[in-house]
Parts: C-alpha cells; sequence; structure tokens
C-alpha cells in the first residue's frame, strides 16, 4: 500500500482488507486546520477476488458509494459512481468522484493517471517476490531492495528515486518519485491468486522515452508478464488511452474490451483488459 | 466460500483540497505540513502503518503495510 502528500493532494492506495474510506473523516479534519478545503474526490477499484472478506463500509460498491455519498461534504455536489464493465469476467472497474463548482473541468488538461491490475502472473516472475524460508533475516528495506534490482523494477524508470519493502514471507510494494511523478507496484505473488499492480502519472507532453507512457507500461507489464490485465486510464484529454494498446499488443497481449465514460473533475476515465494472446 | 487468501485488488483514494489563506499557500507546503502524528491518526483509521518513506522538493511518498 502507498500513501502519496503533495501540497494540495492525497492520494491512498491499499490493498488487503482495509476500510480505506474512514480516512476521509480525518484528513478533511486535519486539512482544515491547515487552513484547506476538499475540492475534490475520486475512488477507484478492480473488482476484489476475495469480496466477502472486505469490512464495511467496503462489502459492495453500493456501501462504498452510500459511505462517499454521506461523507463527502454538500458543496462537492457533482458526483457520479459507475461500475465499467468488461468481457472478462467479474473484473469490472468501480468509479466514484465528487467536487464543487470550480473544479468539474480537471486543471491539469495533460497530466494522466494509469492503474494497471494484473492477475496470473507468470509464477518464475512471482517466485521472486518470495523471501527465502525464515526470511533469510534481512530486514524489509534490504530484502526489498534486493527485489527491485532481481526483477528489474529499477529499469521501470531509472531516473526514479525508489523506496521499496519485501513483505514475510512474501510480497512487495515501492514506490517511485521523479520530479512530481510517482510510480508505485504492489505485488502479492501467491500462487492461484497472484497479482500485481502498477500505477503512474504522466503527461501526453512527454516525449523522451523513459517517462513515454508507451515505454513505461511495457517495461512494467514484462516484469510480470500476466496471463491478463485491466488498464485505467484517467485524463481530461482523449490522448493516452490509445496508447495503452499500442504499448501492450507487441508484447503478447489482446485487447479484450474497453468502455469509456466521463465524471466530473477527472475528466475521461477509459477501463481496458488485455488478455496474453494464445501461443 | 472460497478460502480467502491475501486480497491483491486495492482501493484507490485520491483527495484534492484548496485553500485561500495566502500565507499557507505562500509556503507551497500546505498538507505536507501534516505531522508524522496526524497521519498516523488518519493511517490507524485504515488499518495501516509506515513500513518506508522518501520525500523530494515536490512531494512526500510513503510505503504502508496493513
Amino acid at each position: 500500500s502507498s500513501l502519496f502528500v503533495y501540497p494540495t493532494k492525497i492520494i491512498i492506495k491499499t490493498c488487503g482488507t482495509t476500510q480505506l474510506l474512514k480516512s476521509i473523516r480525518p484528513l478533511i479534519h486535519h486539512a482544515c486546520n491547515l487552513g484547506l478545503s476538499l475540492c475534490s474526490c475520486r475512488y477507484t477499484r478492480g473488482s476484489f477476488i476475495f469480496p466477502k472478506a472486505q469490512p464495511s463500509p467496503h462489502t459492495s460498491f453500493k456501501e462504498e458509494v452510500l459511505y462517499l455519498e454521506d461523507t463527502v461534504p454538500d458543496n462537492l455536489c457533482y458526483r457520479k459512481a459507475s461500475v465499467m464493465p468488461s468481457k472478462i469476467t467479474n473484473h469490472s472497474w468501480h468509479v466514484f468522484t465528487a467536487c464543487d463548482e470550480s473544479h468539474i473541468i480537471p486543471s491539469d488538461h495533460d497530466i494522466y493517471t494509469v492503474e494497471v491490475c494484473m492477475t496470473d502472473l507468470d509464477r518464475a516472475s512471482a517466485r521472486k517476490f518470495f523471501l527465502p524460508p525464515g526470511g533469510g533475516n534481512k530486514s524489509g528495506d534490504v530484502a526489498g531492495k534486493e527485489m527491485t534490482k532481481i526483477t528489474g523494477i529499477g529499469e521501470i524508470n531509472p531516473r526514479a528515486m525508489i523506496c521499496d519493502f519485501a513483505f514475510d514471507p512474501c510480497g512487495y510494494s515501492m514506490n517511485g518519485i521523479h520530479n512530481d511523478r510517482y510510480s508505485t507496484i504492489h505485488v502479492t505473488p501467491e500462487d492461484g491468486f497472484s497479482y500485481a499492480s502498477f500505477e503512474c502519472v504522466g503527461s501526453i507532453f512527454d516525449d523522451d522515452d523513459i517517462e513515454h507512457l508507451v515505454g513505461t507500461l511495457r517495461r512494467a507489464v514484462q516484469v510480470f508478464r500476466p496471463a491478463s490485465l485491466s488498464v485505467s486510464t484517467t485524463c481530461a484529454s482523449h490522448e493516452v488511452w490509445p496508447r495503452v494498446a499500442h504499448a501492450l499488443e507487441p508484447i503478447g497481449l489482446k485487447c479484450r474490451s474497453c468502455a469509456a465514460d466521463e465524471f466530473p473533475s477527472a475528466g475521461s476515465i477509459v477501463f481496458q483488459t488485455f488478455t496474453a494472446r494464445r501461443k | 466460500m472460497a478460502m480467502s487468501g491475501f486480497e491483491g485488488f486495492e482501493k484507490r483514494l485520491e483527495l484534492h483540497f484548496f485553500g485561500d489563506d495566502p500565507a499557507m499557500m505562500g509556503s507551497n507546503l500546505g498538507l505536507r505540513l501534516l505531522d508524522f502524528e496526524s497521519l498516523e491518526q488518519v493511517l490507524n483509521a485504515v488499518q495501516c502503518t509506515v513500513v518506508s518513506a522518501v520525500a523530494n522538493q515536490y512531494f512526500d511518498a510513503y510505503v504502508l503495510s496493513e
């Protein structure tokens, strides 16, 4: 899981059975003490592998939306909740956004967020995210650095400063920071329900290879070689989502579905799913 | 019910704030002025703890553990 704190923006991304939405009220309270007020909110998630294990208010998207409607201040009156479908059974993209009158249009027209969810990871790749039996007597930091190195994750964006951590007996999280951009990876490699996520932010004006979405996405997915994955792109511009297929099809992933929708303060969200082309 | 394993799929929350206090905005630190105790209080509500952190001039990044 990860937390990013900018001067006027906070992003929290958690796996497992956390009650993430319960962070909104204390965050609004602490921000108010700093003279800051909430102006927009965006909540997204894929479909849980173990939905029945989720605690309230996350037992269903309906419950999450009710909780958000009740928690988000009334002045954020422009709201939308949507479940974006795909052709992969029980793999949808859930989105809720809310904003006040002055933030309906995304302020940064060129900035995009890419959220990748990968399942059925290549076994040899997933195995690299297990600690040796007994934990190998290394700290999570040291073991995390070794995993970053042996998996090639450090090469996804060589300019990023990386903060990584390995969990016992398996699992890995990393944050990469470069200028005002972050990227983050979370891995739960257990066989049968192996999963990895990759997320990054960028600008449609990035054109050097390292920052460019196509190269970044391709390098990230090749670390895990998943049998299936979904990519959600959020951007005011429609220039981003076509680049996803351009990045993934040359590495054997075929686009199986594409759903798009517009949301207040987020702009356009496009949810695409891909599966490995059969050999 | 299938035996439950560790849920990989994440929940993601992005909150934007604005401030009309020129002194506050002048510092351009805004939310980065939140003390660690306040952040921990928020993370307690989310059953998470900080295991690693890095920062630059633009933002702070934390790796969390549930």
